[in-house]
């Protein structure tokens, strides 16, 4: 039928908007929709919830799209919700989840630079504000968290494709978000962002090589779920410290999550290695989500027993 | 505005041995328009770091030189970006 909503293309804005609708009319009892703020251009930003009513339990917050170009990292937030209301009830991991925790999904969270990846540049990476003094638009979202927002490396050049913005969470982007997982805190057990490419799965500390206090257990989450993760296609990933692993970052999502206190938080660099890069194939959306849920759904058992 | 068109647009790979390539990738980046696919920007660049930046026809050919000239190992990942933007729609609709 047409609106039937393909998982192995990939999705314009208007399509996730009109998906987002249907998850909730097809799913009342297990899907709820948020409008948690809008962006620069007043596109909303939505976030999917995806359990029961109870507030309290211990939840998942994923965000997908926060790199326009990144078109993979989108295309997962779908196929896990989908995933998560196909499965409830059939995959006995999957209904002991959603039947003792709540995930939190925002499908795309830079939505102006995604349509704009869409309709005008497929390499736009960046939101689309206007920055003051400069005929150069956008801020890199993944920069513009309060998390040692303004130490190396530079990142105050407008023009910049890691522009950190003109304040800490200076975008209305971030504020959204930021708001949210402030005001959900006492629940969110754990935090995932989901990038591309590379085949890593990261975590703190991006803007030190300072290790976090429980990076061993970190450590073993990221190896076993890795592990987990390549069972189904032999897809190697990597796994570490941001800083080590791949470079020092500031203002990263990561970081703030994690001094905030969330202290599980992980970010995916999903497929490919550089072979398609940011243009990986719609014929390899589907691995790449099937893998990755088996990693997703280790780390969100794992939190469930082993957090308080 | 119309849409982009990066047709015959490359990504380069390159893996800078040590800090005096690394620095060439970096000056390069000062003269040319490099986007930085991985790392995401020049200052990140390092020896030993594999480094994949996307260039435009014209500059692909002054870049190309540059790292002939310096005897830098190198590989092209794409060739026509273009191309690779269609052919990424390659599932059918249900």
């Amino acid at each position: 039928s047409p609106d039937r909503h393909s998982y192995a293309k990939y999705k314009n804005w208007e399509k996730i908007v009109a998906w987002t609708e249907k998850m909730v009319n097809k799913h009342p009892e297990m899907v709820s929709r948020i409008k948690i703020g809008s962006t620069a251009e007043d596109n909303p930003l939505y976030v999917l919830k995806i359990g029961k009513e109870d507030e309290r339990r211990k939840s998942v917050f994923m965000d997908c799209g926060i790199h326009a170009r990144e078109w993979i990292s989108p295309a997962f937030c779908q196929w896990f919700v989908y995933q998560a209301t196909k499965t409830y009830g059939k995959n006995k991991i999957m209904t002991k989840l959603l039947d003792k925790m709540n995930f939190y999904v925002l499908p795309v969270f830079n939505v102006d630079g995604y349509i704009w990846s869409w309709t005008k540049n497929r390499m736009w990476r960046k939101n689309r504000s206007k920055n003051q003094n400069s005929k150069c638009i956008g801020t890199d979202l993944n920069r513009n968290f309060n998390a040692s927002w303004d130490s190396f490396p530079p990142t105050g050049n407008p023009c910049d494709e890691t522009y950190r913005g003109q304040a800490p969470e200076s975008e209305k982007e971030t504020k959204a978000v930021t708001a949210f997982i402030r005001s959900h805190l006492k629940s969110i057990k754990v935090y995932i962002t989901f990038h591309s490419y590379s085949q890593v799965l990261l975590f703190p500390y991006g803007y030190t090589s300072k290790l976090p206090p429980n990076h061993e257990d970190l450590d073993k989450v990221a190896k076993i779920s890795t592990n987990a993760l390549s069972t189904r296609y032999e897809t190697r990933y990597v796994y570490g410290p941001i800083e080590s692993t791949m470079y020092r970052t500031s203002g990263s999502s990561l970081d703030w999550a994690y001094d905030l206190g969330i202290k599980h938080t992980f970010a995916f660099e999903l497929r490919d290695k550089g072979k398609f890069g940011f243009l990986l194939p719609e014929s390899q959306i589907k691995q790449t989500c099937k893998e990755t849920m088996l990693a997703v759904k280790f780390i969100a058992k794992y939190i469930l027993k082993n957090t308080s | 505005i119309a849409p982009v068109r990066f047709d015959r647009e490359k990504v380069f790979r390159v893996k800078p041995q040590d800090e005096k390539e690394a620095n060439i990738i970096k000056d390069l980046a000062k003269t040319n328009e490099l986007d930085f696919w991985y790392p995401d920007a020049a200052h990140h660049v390092a020896a030993n770091m594999t480094v994949d930046f996307r260039v435009s026809e014209k500059e692909s050919q002054t870049i190309q030189a540059a790292l002939d000239q310096n005897k830098m190992h190198y590989e092209i990942l794409i060739h026509d970006l273009q191309e690779e933007i269609e052919k990424q729609f390659d599932v059918k609709e249900d």
